[in-house]
């Protein structure tokens, strides 16, 4: 795959996830 | 959506469940829950560290490629300049000769 | 361990709370169970994914890296042969002119 489209997948991916990390969830 | 959906039998729930049984399934889901979401935050900062270390190995790679570019241009250039000091030569020679 | 560890305070879950909210509050356990449970599943898929490319790049570096050394070994043994074949050159030009 070209270094664009691996780095835009990366970016996605590190995004995706950085948003579990910061989800708040299990609170009542 | 009702509870059913998620295997909790309407009767059960709102009518016949003793206080005794929905503590137990209000205690059971939230560990559950908490379990699950720990196992998240494992999977997720696993999944950042090596999205990380492929990058940087991606890095590495770049730069061993362009390392290696520069040695086969000179390969190429050492080449030529050896075979047209070999062909002087045997001008050269072969000039003495006659 | 009490409910309270999950933050319900022990006489809401059991006494005051209505049928109405347990089951409210049940649904939406599950219902962010299933979604937890989902996010971890993603994130473990994506996480394996990463691993492969990377092991997949590792590879590659490694084949890169056994062409870098052959290249630089020939280019080192190059060197060698044209600085050899110079002072040869040099030796007989100076025997020539003696």
């Amino acid at each position: 795959p070209s270094m664009k489209a691996g780095t835009t997948s990366e970016g996605v991916l590190a995004n995706f996830f950085n948003s579990l990390l910061s989800k708040k969830t299990g609170s009542p | 959506m009702s509870v059913e959906g998620h295997g909790y039998p309407e009767s059960k729930v709102v009518s016949e469940a003793g206080p005794e049984w929905l503590r137990t399934e209000m205690e059971r889901l939230s560990r559950e829950l908490s379990e699950t979401t720990h196992e998240k935050m494992q999977a997720a900062e696993y999944g950042l560290a090596v999205l990380e270390e492929k990058q940087q190995l991606k890095q590495q790679y770049d730069e061993l490629e362009a390392e290696y570019e520069t040695a086969r241009r000179e390969l190429d250039q050492l080449r030529e300049a050896f075979g047209q000091a070999y062909s002087n030569h045997k001008k050269v020679a072969a000039d003495g000769e006659s």
